[in-house]
């Protein structure tokens, strides 16, 4: 299976 | 004092109604350079990111930096006031607590004001890295609108594959298997109608339909979308709105265990 990755772990908070 | 006027008002509804499924709140930070819009879903699985540009309104002032916290089901209800060939103003004084919605018929004969009560939001922004892609496809809107529906109706999830023979999209589920190609065409004469796949490296990615699905909720808003594509990146789905600016959705792709 896959796992549904989240927005915030490709894109840093700033 | 924020004042901003758009004389297609319908674009202001398309927009909303295009955003409002996908996330119910978020902060327009409106500055001297126009207005912005970053909102993450209720999972966290794929971001909006809207920016509208100063010199695309009729009308743009913003005295100092506000961020605007609006409830999208709310703004919905009073854009939907509003004819679609009506002018759409919007206003708010420094630290307003609600933001002020005018509608002017085509002829000036209906003039209506709405008053939308502001939010306080704390939002995190997230740092959107500039970057190339290796695959970016412009193809007519409403072809990716099509494509993601008729998919979603048989899988859960699609694979995405760019490869030099066109891009492929393909799902399955308990019905059966789906596969739509389209390849890189540009015989027709509209540049809205051509396909145009421009591929640095071959790559395939897999995401939850469900939410590439709802992007197409802003088909509305423009003839043409440009996907792109990277390795183990999230997907950008774009559409250029005319002059104004441009409203992108990220969404994370799914990762094999």
């Amino acid at each position: 299976g896959a796992t549904q990755a989240k927005i915030s772990s490709f894109f840093g908070g700033k | 004092m924020f004042e901003a006027r758009i004389t297609q008002g319908a674009v202001l509804k398309k927009l909303v109604e295009a955003l409002k499924e996908l996330v119910t709140e978020g902060n327009f930070d409106v500055s001297s350079t126009g207005l912005q819009l970053q909102a993450m879903d209720s999972s966290h699985v794929c971001l909006v990111s809207l920016a509208l540009r100063e010199d695309g309104f009729e009308h743009f002032r913003c005295d100092r930096n506000m961020a605007m916290g609006i409830h999208f089901q709310n703004l919905s209800k009073i854009l939907k006031c509003a004819g679609n060939e009506d002018t759409i103003t919007l206003k708010a004084e420094d630290n307003a607590d609600q933001l002020t919605l005018m509608f002017e018929s085509s002829n000036q004969d209906r003039i209506s004001d709405f008053d939308l009560k502001l939010m306080s939001i704390e939002s995190e922004h997230l740092g959107i890295p500039d970057q190339e892609y290796s695959a970016e496809i412009k193809m007519p809107s409403s072809e990716y609108q099509r494509i993601v529906r008729d998919l979603t109706s048989i899988g859960d999830t699609v694979l995405i594959s760019a490869t030099k023979e066109g891009i492929k999209f393909s799902t399955s589920g308990d019905v059966g298997t789906a596969n739509v190609t389209l390849r890189h065409n540009t015989t027709p004469e509209k540049p809205e109608e051509q396909t145009i796949i421009d591929l640095k490296e071959p790559v395939a990615l897999t995401f939850a339909l469900r939410y590439l699905n709802n992007f197409a909720k802003a088909t509305p808003l423009a003839p043409v979308v440009k996907l792109s594509l990277t390795k183990d990146l999230p997907i950008v789905v774009e559409y250029q709105i005319g002059e104004l600016g441009a409203v992108k959705f990220y969404l994370a792709p799914k990762i094999d265990d």
